[in-house]
């Protein structure tokens, strides 16, 4: 365990709570993307099948516990509790076109051939296009609440730290993993338009808005 | 890759 992977594990943490409790507090899920939500679920569910059969560490397996239940409690509020307040009309993102190319590329592209190493490469590589569909409903609503823009930089800040923490990790242990890196680039630059716009509007106390 | 094939990260 190094610095930047904790620090980004817990970003990763405050991510998901920011938004349990976005969606708890204000009973609302507007402007949120239940369909990137799903795939999040999806992601943990098919990375941590492991989770009673490779022991880490108590952290390691109390991490996943946290991140399976909170991001099925956030689905469940938001396709049951709050359905009412879900904004279906704008979370028009067909994941089906992300699902089956990154189904079909952890079958060509892993570094194992067996169930779980399929199972845990889909899960890394769906989990770097996941933010697709809560970006692309961002851009058609054209603003995102505050509460939100902070979600997404605490989603986005999580990865680009595992990026250094693989850099530290390659000098340090001599750890490389090309699937896990490779993913966590194209995820983080995913966030870049998305940071330019924290950055320069959020952090002034402006709303989040693209432009038109 | 990781040893003996665990991952190790979350």
């Amino acid at each position: 365990m190094n610095i930047f992977r904790l620090v980004g594990d817990l970003s990763h943490l405050l991510a998901i709570f920011v938004l349990l409790l976005k969606i708890w507090k204000s009973r609302s899920c507007a402007g949120v993307s239940g369909k990137s939500q799903i795939l999040f679920a999806l992601v943990f569910i098919t990375r941590y099948l492991d989770l009673f059969t490779n022991f880490i560490s108590v952290y390691n397996s109390l991490m996943k516990v946290i991140f399976i239940a909170s991001t099925v409690a956030t689905v469940y509020l938001m396709y049951i509790k709050f359905k009412a307040t879900y904004d279906s009309n704008h979370d028009t993102f067909r994941i089906e076109f992300l699902v089956v190319p990154v189904g079909g590329l952890a079958f060509l592209v892993n570094h194992d051939f067996t169930p779980l190493e399929i199972l845990w490469t889909f899960s890394i590589y769906l989990e770097s296009v996941a933010i697709l569909p809560q970006l692309f409903m961002i851009s058609k609503t054209g603003e995102a609440e505050t509460i939100t823009s902070h979600y997404l930089f605490a989603l986005g800040s999580y990865r680009a730290l595992y990026l250094l923490n693989w850099i530290y990790r390659y000098y340090f242990e001599g750890y490389f993993d090309l699937i896990a890196v490779v993913a966590g680039c194209v995820q983080t630059i995913l966030y870049c338009d998305f940071f330019y716009l924290y950055i320069t509007k959020v952090m002034w106390g402006k709303k989040l808005s693209l432009p038109a | 890759h990781i040893a003996d094939g665990k991952h190790d990260e979350l």
